[in-house]
């Protein structure tokens, strides 16, 4: 059952959708589980929604887990978020008021084909598993797939790349799903958040290009929020910032797409560690990194509840 | 054994260019030789003064390490044996299983 799950293990594919059928069934009035289509496989594409269901709600938060299928950390962190969201509802009245007033939609496996391959093939698999006629290799990246300045600089053309933008703008069924579920539901949509590894980093709009954007000092001002926030669990310092400068240019991005479609908060995070240990962060740092993640994840959502 | 023990020998190491010449230098070298990049996350967004860390198999090892030597290009092994780093990561699966 739920309370014997073991959040501070990695799990594989069939053991998190076990979970997720577990944690609907366990708090009926929290949370509701659907799938917004099919992978390129034909597996579910879940989605849990958090909030309280006798609730109307004018304000909903996106947060995708598991896009770059080897960053374990990153599923991992998703399902803690869902546990300590459901978990801490009756006795936490900050996370009460979150849930009464906000709908959180989390998608604890975004690339559910390349995440079992790396569990059962190579634990070094980054895209998804679609298959191009043309060529031998397989996948697209996930995140250069979107349909915002797609497959410009910082993306490949090429098939064997792992930056491959894929044959064309949403061609990969899981990026399609996503982008049509959240443009049906941009309207509430106040931010979206995309959960990676590693780098340490807490990177917003623009990944495609050098420049500014215009509500520039409320998103910088969460950001800043949010890092803060994650530092005081365990004293571990975030960057954060413009993707373009912060990390690199990338074209094809979804916070780039959220953000043109007008979610006003569109943040990446990417999560420990610096490279020690890189995507094979050991099970044993789960823990820590989850608390600091969600610290600053509740920051982000707290201030959607706030003008800027 | 682990993913058929593929990784045995298989290193990540970071590599930090300094100046325009030997980001140049790093994107030929990875023209012709297959690495994965863990980051960033291609040869095309390697930049000045930023870690390049790269999982290299454990036959091209040597020659990469030979390659950035010649060119006085700084780097460092993060993991040695990315096998044996699973295997420790994994060693508490099995007992979990046992539990």
């Amino acid at each position: 059952s739920e309370l014997q799950y073991n959040y501070e293990v990695y799990h594989p594919l069939g053991e998190i959708q076990r979970w997720m059928f577990e944690m609907n069934r366990t708090y009926p009035h929290l949370v509701d589980l659907f799938s917004i289509g099919r992978s390129y496989e034909g597996r579910p594409l879940y989605v849990l929604q958090l909030g309280n269901r006798s609730r109307h709600y004018r304000k909903a938060m996106w947060m995708d887990c598991g896009v770059h299928a080897r960053e374990w950390i990153s599923p991992a962190f998703c399902q803690w978020f869902v546990r300590e969201a459901l978990g801490s509802y009756q006795h936490d009245s900050t996370m009460r008021r979150l849930m009464n007033h906000l709908r959180i939609f989390v998608m604890p496996v975004f690339n559910v084909d390349g995440y079992h391959y790396s569990w059962k093939t190579d634990r070094f698999w980054r895209k998804t598993r679609s298959k191009n006629a043309k060529y031998h290799c397989r996948g697209v990246d996930a995140n250069r797939n979107w349909k915002v300045k797609w497959c410009d600089e910082g993306a490949s053309r090429h098939p064997c790349d792992d930056t491959y933008c894929g044959p064309f703008p949403e061609s990969e069924p899981e990026v399609r799903a996503a982008a049509r579920f959240l443009r049906k539901n941009r309207k509430r949509l106040q931010a979206y958040i995309s959960i990676h590894a590693y780098a340490q980093m807490l990177l917003y709009p623009y990944s495609y290009k050098y420049a500014t954007i215009p509500n520039f000092n409320c998103v910088e001002t969460a950001a800043q929020n949010a890092v803060t926030a994650l530092y005081s669990a365990h004293g571990v310092r975030y960057r954060y910032g413009p993707a373009s400068t912060t990390l690199y240019v990338s074209s094809g991005s979804s916070i780039d797409w959220a953000y043109r479609h007008g979610v006003p908060y569109a943040f990446a995070f990417e999560l420990r560690d610096t490279g020690h240990y890189g995507f094979l962060l050991p099970e044993a740092l789960i823990t820590p990194t989850c608390t600091e993640t969600m610290r600053a994840v509740r920051s982000i959502a707290l201030g959607l509840l706030r003008k800027c | 054994q682990l993913y058929r023990n593929r990784y045995d020998g298989d290193q990540v190491l970071r590599i930090t260019p300094r100046g325009h010449g030997e980001v140049q230098f790093l994107k030929e070298l990875f023209q012709n030789m297959t690495v994965d990049f863990w980051q960033p996350s291609s040869a095309s967004l390697i930049c000045e003064d930023s870690s390049v860390d790269v999982h290299v198999g454990h036959r091209r090892t040597r020659t990469l390490k030979t390659q950035l030597q010649q060119a006085f290009i700084h780097y460092e092994v993060l993991i040695s044996n990315l096998q044996k780093e699973m295997e420790k990561q994994t060693h508490s699966w099995s007992s979990r299983k046992r539990r």
